[in-house]
């Protein structure tokens, strides 16, 4: 900001008092954080995360991929947590609802998304798990299947799908429906849990902002 | 790049740090609990225009042609302390539908200055 006679502040040496000066700079380091995170305000938080369900998550966020060069032009990149807003469940299967809240106008590019989730299954059982992606019909109409995935569930604990295009452009249009469906005898006796710390979430890596490359042929 | 010290009035790099407890966003911003965003402050004269570090070979442009103009003759535009080399900053937040998201901020932390 420059000063009435249009000398640059960082010429004339500081001008202001000590504490105008350090509320300055706060509201300055306030305003960078917000602009290079695309958000007009700091967020309000809609739906507190408990402790026990960060702790699961801190352990499995991880950095870039090593020893990837930062390309020019490479758009900022962000690791993305949604926990599941469970919907319609029933004992035979369990509707997950994820959101995203879309980064800037020019839209986001997803990398990769898998869904992690939590299953309790009686000793020395195996489970098939059927995972549907579901997308809005035309119009915004009632939900229809996209594609469906066959998971062999053989021990209690977490397990990892990795999610496919189908759910990857629904998670760029900031909302993904799945639904669990247990297959088979054990179905009744096995159970995804919800609780605190084993909530259902998508981890995404997107890309904002990055030219898109045109592929020369 | 030089640190400020004491009474220093020349070009140098201020240490400042960004406690975000002290400024109300720790609820929404899980790690880290602050940063250090520093600041660049302090005189330019025309013989050190250009410097210090990288800018070594520009500098002794600089410095020729003041040499070359004598210094009234200089244009009066100066030359101003700037960031030379910034850092990124890894921030873990809440967003407004309570996801959790891990981003690098390019360019947040002021690492040295110079004269431009």
């Amino acid at each position: 900001t420059s000063r009435a006679d249009g000398q640059c502040l960082a010429c004339a040496g500081p001008t202001l008092d000590l504490e105008s000066q350090r509320e300055l700079l706060l509201d300055l380091a306030k305003r960078n954080i917000l602009d290079k995170l695309h958000l007009s305000q700091r967020p309000t938080l809609s739906r507190p995360v408990s402790r026990a369900a960060l702790r699961t998550v801190l352990q499995r966020l991880h950095g870039p991929p090593q020893g990837v060069l930062p390309e020019a032009d490479r758009g900022q990149e962000y690791e993305i947590i949604s926990f599941a807003q469970t919907g319609l469940s029933n004992v035979n299967q369990t509707r997950l609802d994820f959101y995203f809240s879309d980064r800037t106008a020019g839209g986001m590019e997803i990398q990769q998304a898998s869904l992690m989730f939590f299953v309790q299954l009686p000793p020395n059982t195996t489970q098939t798990m059927k995972v549907r992606i579901l997308v809005p019909g035309p119009h915004d109409t009632n939900l229809t299947l996209a594609t469906q995935h066959l998971l062999e569930v053989d021990a209690s604990g977490w397990h990892q799908l990795l999610l496919g295009p189908e759910a990857q452009a629904a998670c760029s249009q900031r909302h993904l429906t799945l639904e669990l469906v247990p297959e088979g005898q054990v179905a009744q006796s096995s159970v995804i849990l919800g609780g605190a710390a084993h909530r259902p979430f998508v981890a995404a890596r997107v890309r904002v902002g990055g030219k898109h490359r045109v592929r020369r042929r | 790049g030089i640190n400020c010290q004491g009474g220093s009035r020349m070009c140098c790099r201020q240490e400042f740090f960004v406690d975000f407890r002290e400024i109300g966003w720790h609820d929404w911003i899980i790690q880290p609990e602050g940063y250090a965003m520093n600041f660049c402050t302090g005189q330019c004269p025309l013989h050190v225009a250009g410097m210090p570090g990288i800018a070594a070979s520009f500098h002794t442009t600089v410095f020729n042609l003041l040499k070359a103009n004598t210094a009234a003759g200089a244009t009066g535009g100066g030359s101003c302390c700037v960031p030379t080399t910034r850092r990124p900053l890894s921030l873990l937040y809440y967003d407004r539908d309570s996801n959790i998201v891990k981003t690098d901020i390019p360019d947040m932390v002021v690492e040295t200055c110079g004269c431009s």
